[in-house]
């Protein structure tokens, strides 16, 4: 059995949960925050057999997208890179997919 | 260590968050939805030693209730089965819990 | 590859999550609860490398403080221990931290 976290874009997450329980998959979602550009986004927990990881992984990749975001002046730049004639824009990922091992898995 | 992650109903999850607590264990609470009903739950995370394990799963599941829910119409039903005669409840099980190994705990 | 699952007080949060970001880090911010308590508090997920672990932990330790918090009446004390003779104040670590392996991550 695995847990599967995978970190989307909002307007991804609808589809992307849809399209994975029509496929047959259990999906928890929780409403979450990106650290860096401090703007809402929907990580999906999905628990799985195994061998299920890669089609679940495959359903994702379809419908999450790349898109370009602008950086808000409130993002954390570091070392005072918040001048103006840095890319005010960052590309983000379709989705941040980690796969752990469960090493029980029990329903009640 | 052991990291346990269990996806309760809403109204269970106040009394078993409480009885972990008052059996000594420590618990965080996640306010999440369930990916196919699109109704609100709540993810506990238990954090315990690995002997402790089956007793939180124990305490869980005396606490936590399996349901029959309504499956409202937006319910992710996957291939054109949204047929008024279909059945239109599910059972909701008391918990799904996934137990993950914890490499480091660190408490600062 | 690792998931770093850190549990820190809302006030901290801000600051601990824009100085990972500023080192370079990726953090997802989840607003969650304290089971004991009943007070709201952040949770930080990490991905990393395996070899920036330490880091990670060395920078939460920094900006993750420990406070004293009095313990509402709604508390889970177990056992009748409601008594106003008791101790009305607990110590609120600055972070409570679970390290976790990853054993596949994909970004899309
Ligand atoms: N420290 C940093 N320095 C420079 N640029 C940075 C940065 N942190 C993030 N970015 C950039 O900003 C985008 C949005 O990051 P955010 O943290 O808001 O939102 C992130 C975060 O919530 C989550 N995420 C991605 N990788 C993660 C990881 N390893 N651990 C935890 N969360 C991650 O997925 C969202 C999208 O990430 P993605 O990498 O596609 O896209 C990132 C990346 O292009
Ligand atoms: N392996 C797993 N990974 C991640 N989260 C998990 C999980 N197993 C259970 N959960 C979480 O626990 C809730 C209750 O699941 P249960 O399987 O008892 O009860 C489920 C099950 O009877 C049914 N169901 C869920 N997904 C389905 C699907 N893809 N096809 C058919 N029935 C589904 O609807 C009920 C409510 O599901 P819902 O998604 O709203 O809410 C789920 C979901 O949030
Ligand atoms: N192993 C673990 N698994 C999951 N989450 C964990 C955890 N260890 C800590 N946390 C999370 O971190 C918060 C602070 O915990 P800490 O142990 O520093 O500070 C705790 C501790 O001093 C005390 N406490 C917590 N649970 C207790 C219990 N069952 N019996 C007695 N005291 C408890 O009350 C403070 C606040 O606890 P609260 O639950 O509101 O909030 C906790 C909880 O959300």
């Amino acid at each position: 059995m695995k847990l599967i976290l995978a970190i989307v874009n909002n307007d991804d997450s609808a589809i992307a949960a849809s399209a994975l329980t029509e496929a047959g998959y259990f999906v928890t979602k929780l409403s979450t925050t990106g650290g860096f550009l401090m703007v809402g986004n929907t990580t999906l927990l999905i628990g799985t057999e195994d061998a299920e990881t890669d089609n679940v992984i495959d359903i994702l990749s379809r419908y999450c997208k790349t898109r370009k975001q602008a950086v808000p002046s409130t993002a954390a730049f570091g070392n005072g890179l918040s001048n103006e004639s840095l890319a005010p824009e960052v590309t983000v990922g379709g989705a941040a997919i980690f796969v752990m091992n469960v090493e029980k898995n029990v329903k009640i």
